[in-house]
C-alpha cells in the first residue's frame, strides 16, 4: 500500500539547511498497525506529512496504492488524499471560527456528501470520541484534550482506509487515551483500516504490530513494539 | 504562598453554561512541587489560568503572596505576574512571527532588562532546554517538541519564584521529557522554586510531592503521587 524509497526532505532558511529526512525507506501493507517513535525533532511529523501527501519530498520516491505520488497533479493528489486518508495533526489544525460539528463535516464537504448525511455522520463521529455534547462549541471554548478529540473525529468521519495520527493521545488523560486507542484497534482489526501513528508513549506503541524508529532523519529500527 | 477558596469559573455561551470550576479550595506553600491531574475537560487549565492570574474567577477568592488577586488593578496584576510567575501554556502560545530567541526574551523586555543582558539570559535558557542551536528559527520551522521547549525556556528566563506548567512534557520523547523534569526538580530542590504542573502522566506526577486530583470542576483528591 505504502512504499517509501530513499525519502529526503531538506529545509533551507537562508544559509541554514536542516536535513529533516535523510533517505528513509520502508513499506507498509494494507491492514497494518504501525507506530513511529523517536526523539523530538527527529523527523516523525515530516515523515507523516510525506505519507499524508501534505508535503513533497526533496528527493526519493513515495508510492501510495501503486501510484507514484510525485507524478500526480495537485488536483489528483487532493482527490486521492480525500478519498483514502484521515489525518490527525500534532497541533490539531482545527478551523477556529467553525464549530466542532462544522470542523468534522469538512472532509465530507470536500467530497460532495449531501448536507443532511454529512451532519449525521459528523454527529456520529463526535459521539464516538465522547464529544457529542459539544457540537456547537468553537475550538477556543474547548479544553486541549477536547480539541484533540475533535481532530480525531474529523480524521474518522470520511471512513478512510488509512488513518495517519501524529501523537493522537498526547493531550488526553489515561482513560480517554485508552478509549481512543481501543477505537483505532477496532477500526484496524474489524474494518481493516491501516493505522500509522506517531507516539512518544510505549503504552500507545504496544497497540501497534510494528514500530519504526527514527533518529536524526534516519530509520534506525523496524521491529516489534517495546516489551513491557 | 497560594491560597484558593471556593473558586468558581463559569463560561456562558448563549443558552449554554459550562461550570469549569465549581468551588475549589486548597493552599500551596513556597517551595512545594505539586501536580494537578484529572480527565480531559475537568478544569485543570482553567484552574492554572486562575493561579497564573491570566483569568478572573466568577466567584471565590485567590490570594497570591498574601495579596487578594481580585482586588488588584490590571497594572498591578501584570506587574505581580511578571515578577513572580513563569507560565508554560498547554498550547505553548509562542509568537509566530518572532524567532525562538525573541520569544524567550519577551518576559525580560516586559521587565525592562537591558538588551545585551536580555539576549544573554535568553540564550542560556534556550541552551538549558536543548534548543541553543535554534535561536533564529521561527515556531513554524520547529517540531512540536521543539516549540514546547521554547515555551519552557520562556517560562524560566525571568528566574520566577513560581513555575506553572500545563502539560510541559506532552510533546516530548521520554528522554527529553526526563531532562525537563530533572530541570524542574533541580529548580525546586536547589533554588526553592515552587512548581505547579498539570499532567496526565503518572511518571511525571511522581516528581511532585503532592497531587491535586480534579474531576468535573471539583477537587476530589489531595495527597501523595500515585505509587509505582
Ligand atoms: N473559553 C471557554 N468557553 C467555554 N467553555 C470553556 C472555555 N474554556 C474551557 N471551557 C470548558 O471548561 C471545561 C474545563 O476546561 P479545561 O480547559 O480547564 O479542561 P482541562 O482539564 O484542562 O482539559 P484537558 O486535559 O483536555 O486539557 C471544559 O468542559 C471546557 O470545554
Ligand atoms: N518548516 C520548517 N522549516 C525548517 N525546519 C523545519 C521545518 N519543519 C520542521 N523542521 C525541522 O525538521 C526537523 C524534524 O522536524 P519534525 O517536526 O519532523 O520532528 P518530530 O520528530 O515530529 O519532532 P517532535 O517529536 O518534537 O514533534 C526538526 O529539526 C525541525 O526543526
Ligand atoms: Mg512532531
Ligand atoms: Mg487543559
Amino acid at each position: 500500500l505504502i512504499v517509501v524509497r530513499e525519502l529526503v526532505r531538506t529545509y533551507r532558511m537562508g544559509e541554514v539547511t536542516v536535513q529533516a529526512l535523510r533517505g528513509v525507506s520502508f513499506a507498509i501493507d494494507q491492514g497494518e498497525f504501525v507506530a513511529i517513535m523517536g526523539p523530538s525533532g527527529s523527523g516523525k511529523s515530516t515523515l507523516m506529512n510525506m505519507i499524508g501527501c501534505l508535503d513533497a519530498p526533496s528527493g526519493g520516491s513515495y508510492q501510495l496504492a501503486g501510484v507514484e505520488v510525485s507524478a500526480l497533479s495537485d488536483e489528483a493528489l487532493s482527490e486521492l488524499r480525500a478519498r483514502t486518508l484521515g489525518f490527525v495533526f500534532q497541533r490539531y489544525q482545527l478551523l477556529p471560527r467553525q464549530t466542532a460539528l462544522q470542523n468534522v463535516e469538512m472532509p465530507l464537504i470536500y467530497r460532495g456528501v449531501p448536507s443532511a448525511q454529512r451532519r449525521w455522520r459528523a454527529r456520529i463521529a463526535l459521539t464516538i470520541v465522547g464529544m457529542g455534547e459539544r457540537l456547537d462549541h468553537r475550538p477556543n471554548q474547548l479544553s486541549g484534550g477536547q480539541q484533540q478529540r475533535i481532530a480525531i473525529a474529523r480524521a474518522l468521519v470520511g471512513s478512510p482506509s488509512v488513518i495517519l495520527a501524529d501523537e493522537p493521545t498526547g493531550a488526553l488523560d489515561t482513560a480517554t487515551g485508552a478509549e481512543i486507542m481501543a477505537l483505532f484497534q477496532r477500526l484496524n482489526r474489524i474494518q481493516g483500516v491501516t493505522v500509522i501513528l506517531v507516539t512518544h508513549d510505549p503504552e500507545v506503541a504496544r497497540y501497534a504490530g510494528r514500530v519504526l524508529r527514527v533518529r536524526d532523519g534516519v530509520l534506525i529500527g523496524d521491529g516489534p513494539p517495546p516489551a513491557r
